[in-house]
């Protein structure tokens, strides 16, 4: 099988901040294969913040979304 | 388990929630019965009611819905996404929502529709995705059967609502500790250059290219397999694993289960009082698989398929220094490694002796 990315605490860590500031609802994923929807939410964020738009949880993104967010409504609440 | 960002939770312990629409997929009474019986779960192991309603707003809407449906959260057709839940919250906060495009069973087969109510309901309560593999809350879909929650689940809610005070429940086993000092394993086995070492429902991945091993539930990878395995050998020459459990025996070639199994472990010739094997080891240089039960040892010659005779024999006497009974067993370059409780012995084949003695979980790094 596939060798697994060592992001998995990463992942759960963008998926925090996505459902924190992007409305992204906490989700069960199938058996058999991955879903799209976190690289939906992570091209809406990219865009935001003009990065390059990928879909992927690159090194750029995942530093953004540790930067302090300042004056930003947070959606989730 | 992880709680939602900044621990979001309903403000009283009176939840309502009310059904929308239904599923084709499933009879009415059975999807009602899985949205009960999901709340159940959870009401058992909290100060949590749910009260159904039949009109209006509830705290928890629940809905099937493809594709686009109205939140900016669309579904992604059969598999991916199967469903999603909001944090605890006015307005759309609770609601569940579940992709019509799964196929929703009541059954083991597809999505057993109660396991992922149960899920979502514990992001409509607050929780957040877990990292324990095995937890309901882990963030795959896997099968199985009796009360989902493990302990971590357990722990999660109660961090939010508390326990519930009339109730006790037996939660899931939880998934074992890599670096608990008496960690033992079940078996090992090498699996195409890789390390498989199995652990109560478990097993850990040992990839030369992966920096961490990776814990996953058996059934999530082999759901033909029985829930726990007793011994596992690889023999490199045929490209096959073999899996023990009970009397019988699996067969995997890489990830794939080999057709024409599960087979009896008195096929390999094995007198039929042994009824279960504790550890099985390939010697390459040989053409050897040693089977070990209890305090005694068998050698099976796999190129004429037959047992040796002479056997069995004494594990103390052959194998002097690893005591009387085996876990589990793994060969390299002329090397034995026998794991008994929560010690690894690394055995020269050749000189036939104890060379060194580790914890058993050095293997993972501990």
């Amino acid at each position: 099988v596939p060798i697994p990315g060592d992001e998995t605490d990463e992942r759960l860590q963008a998926e925090k901040y996505l459902s924190r500031f992007y409305n992204l609802p906490a989700g069960l994923l199938g058996a058999r294969k991955s879903s799209d929807v976190l690289q939906t939410k992570l091209k809406e964020m990219q865009a935001f913040f003009n990065l390059k738009v990928t879909g992927k949880l690159d090194a750029e993104t995942f530093d953004t979304m540790k930067l302090p967010r300042c004056g930003v409504p947070d959606v989730g609440e | 388990y992880n709680v939602s960002p900044r621990k979001l939770k309903w403000p009283n312990n009176n939840l309502t929630f009310r059904i929308e629409n239904f599923t084709p997929d499933m009879k009415k009474a059975d999807v009602e019965r899985a949205i009960r019986q999901a709340f159940n779960v959870w009401a058992s192991v909290t100060p949590l009611t749910f009260k159904r309603l039949h009109s209006g707003i509830a705290d928890i809407m629940i809905s099937f819905a493809a594709r686009d449906h109205g939140d900016f959260n669309s579904f992604d057709g059969p598999n991916g996404l199967l469903a999603h839940a909001y944090a605890p919250g006015k307005g759309i906060g609770g609601d569940t929502h579940f992709d019509e495009d799964e196929n929703w069973t009541k059954e083991s087969n597809d999505y057993n529709l109660f396991l992922v109510a149960t899920h979502e309901f514990g992001h409509a309560l607050g929780l957040e995705h877990s990292r324990e593999a095995g937890s309901l809350m882990f963030p795959t879909y896997s099968y199985s059967p009796g009360f989902p929650l493990s302990e971590d689940d357990i722990d999660g809610i109660q961090e939010l609502y508390g326990p519930n005070p009339n109730r006790k429940v037996k939660p899931k086993p939880d998934a074992p500790k890599k670096c608990d000092p008496m960690l033992s394993f079940d078996a090992i086995t090498e699996l195409r250059g890789e390390t498989i070492l199995f652990k109560d429902r478990f097993y850990w991945r040992i990839h030369p290219q992966m920096p961490e091993p990776e814990l996953t539930l058996i059934r999530s990878t082999w759901p033909a397999l029985p829930k726990e395995v007793d011994a596992a050998y690889e023999n490199s020459d045929k490209d096959m694993v073999v899996i023990f459990s009970g009397i019988k025996m699996w067969a995997l070639s890489g990830y794939d289960m080999v057709e024409g199994y599960p087979k009896y472990i008195h096929k390999l010739g094995l007198p039929k009082k042994v009824r279960e094997i504790d550890a099985a080891v390939h010697i390459p240089e040989t053409g050897k698989t040693l089977l070990f039960t209890d305090e005694q040892y068998w050698s099976y010659d796999e190129r004429t398929s037959t047992m040796d005779v002479g056997f069995p024999r004494a594990i103390e006497l052959d194998f002097p220094g690893i005591g009387k009974e085996v876990d589990a067993a793994v060969y390299d370059s002329g090397t034995l490694y026998f794991f008994h409780d929560y010690m690894r012995f690394e055995y020269s084949y050749r000189s036939r002796k104890v060379i060194s003695i580790v914890r058993a979980n050095s293997i993972l790094n501990c």
